[in-house]
């Protein structure tokens, strides 16, 4: 019998995307990379934000960004400390 | 593509033709409005233009490969570096390896430096007076106390181990998967049993490979061996209610354990480790890992975050490349780096590939005048089996050091 721990990520597919992607046209290549940080540390915090930070931003406004990028999200890997986002293209 | 959200930062990786930093002051106004982050140049949150100041940026490429199929300001490293400065002020962009080969493209800026936020739409621009970033000295003097990240891009891809990221090679790995576990069940249920006839085989598994597998395996009661061999039913031919994943995501999952992906930080070591994976159609592929601090081991408070791995694959012969990128201390109790190198290395057998590893000097606890104890380590990295190491170069950032590698097959 499995028993995941409370440490065991938790995941999320976007059905309405994932299930039907087709990359025939895509032009695909080496990526691009990009970090913002706006603290040094998880625990380091600035006054003024919220006690999760980014992490208290859902899902879906992370969309509007996305768009812009023209990314959608596949699905989403969810720990205590940090969410992945698996993305089209 | 992947993106990483964490409590103080965001990692956005994108492939091929994607806008990536045409989303950056989005973020940032984001971050303010949701975050709750201070931002100087707005009145008010609910103005659109309000913007977070960050901490730190990094933006990092490879060189390009096809930049006319680039739209935005992603067309040149000259183009990205000006969409850049003109968003943050004191920004610093590099060129790091050889101009007529493969090299890599880095732009930072740091905590002291001043930051530009401007307006959402280019169009209106506000005045652009110079905004102090947040600079809070913070109780760990300033960087994490166990920050590095290793990158691994690899080009001209070996064909033959390419072709497992094609749709059609991973519906024949499934098939012959759950031909094996079916086979499996079978014998463990003569074995228990003697007699199979008119009974039914169910097997209860633990991971999403198998869980996909669960109703799938349903098909093979009281089937003949030769009709196992060609029963798998793709999900996208199975009912809503059956569909307990999309095929993209299980034939991922078949294809991590498949190509060895699910072995560079196995659950021997990384107890809780969860792996995202994806297999676009009708190739390409792509894959998060998270690895969770410990719950039960006694670890340094430095080592009780979580950590994450990320890879791409573009397998098609005309520009085939995977990266491979990872937030995963090295060494400890975990896999050395040089370990984690030659194992993704082997798994694609690229022509060619670059190592960076970026460090904060907080991670590796040595100034620069003393002899570094992680040397050793490091120098592990200078020898890939099967390849020659061409280019090393260091960059000694105020807080950071670069190592770049270049390697090519002997």
């Amino acid at each position: 019998t499995f028993s995941p721990s409370e440490g065991t990520p938790h995941l999320t597919i976007n059905h309405n995307v994932a299930a039907d992607l087709d990359s025939s046209s895509a032009f695909e290549g080496p990526e691009k990379l990009l970090e913002v940080w706006f603290a040094p540390t998880p625990d380091s915090l600035p006054a003024g934000a919220k006690p999760n930070g980014l992490k208290a931003v859902s899902s879906e406004t992370w969309v509007s960004v996305l768009d812009m990028v023209n990314c959608k999200i596949l699905s989403v890997l969810e720990a205590e400390n940090m969410d992945a986002y698996l993305l089209s293209e | 593509s992947s993106m990483f959200v964490f409590p103080h930062k965001l990692i956005l990786k994108t492939c091929g033709t994607t806008t990536l930093l045409l989303g950056l002051r989005r973020l940032l106004h984001i971050a303010a409005e949701h975050a709750g982050f201070p931002f100087h140049n707005a009145q008010s949150v609910d103005d659109i233009h309000a913007a977070a100041s960050p901490y730190r940026v990094f933006y990092s490429r490879k060189n390009f490969l096809f930049p006319d199929k680039q739209p935005g300001p992603h067309r040149s490293w000259k183009e990205e570096v000006k969409y850049l400065d003109d968003t943050f002020a004191g920004g610093s962009a590099y060129m790091v390896g050889k101009m007529n080969g493969d090299h890599w493209y880095l732009y930072i800026t740091s905590p002291d430096v001043t930051v530009t936020p401007r307006t959402l739409d280019e169009t209106s621009l506000p005045n652009s007076s110079k905004i102090p970033t947040n600079t809070a000295p913070t109780s760990k003097g300033g960087l994490g106390n166990n920050d590095e990240t290793l990158e691994i891009l690899m080009t001209d891809l070996d064909p033959e181990n390419a072709k497992q990221f094609y749709l059609e090679h991973a519906n024949a790995v499934a098939s012959d998967r759950l031909y094996l576990q079916a086979q499996e069940a079978r014998k463990m249920a003569i074995g228990n049993l003697g007699d199979l006839s008119g009974s039914t085989i169910t097997i209860k598994t633990t991971s999403t490979v198998e869980s996909f597998s669960d109703d799938a395996l349903d098909v093979f009661d009281n089937c003949s061996d030769s009709d196992l061999h060609s029963s798998y039913t793709p999900v996208s031919e199975q009912t809503d209610a059956e569909c307990m994943t999309t095929e993209g995501h299980a034939l991922g999952t078949v294809i991590s354990d498949a190509c060895g992906l699910s072995e560079v930080y196995p659950t021997s070591k990384y107890p809780d480790a969860r792996i995202d994976a994806y297999l676009f159609s009708p190739c390409g592929f792509s894959a998060n890992g998270i690895i969770p601090a410990p719950q039960n081991q006694e670890v340094a408070d430095s080592e009780k975050s979580t950590h994450y791995f990320t890879v791409h694959v573009t397998p098609e012969p005309v520009c085939s490349f995977a990266s491979f990128e990872t937030n995963v201390p090295g060494g400890q109790n975990g896999r050395e780096t040089s370990e984690i190198v030659e194992h993704v290395v082997g798994i694609f057998k690229p022509g060619r590939f670059s190592v960076t590893l970026f460090e904060a000097k907080a991670t590796h606890g040595y100034d620069d005048d003393e002899i570094p104890t992680s040397l050793a380590r490091k120098k592990r990295l200078e020898k890939i089996q099967g390849y020659r190491r061409i280019d090393r170069i260091v960059h000694d950032f105020d807080d950071y050091e670069l190592i770049f590698r270049f390697y090519e097959r002997e």
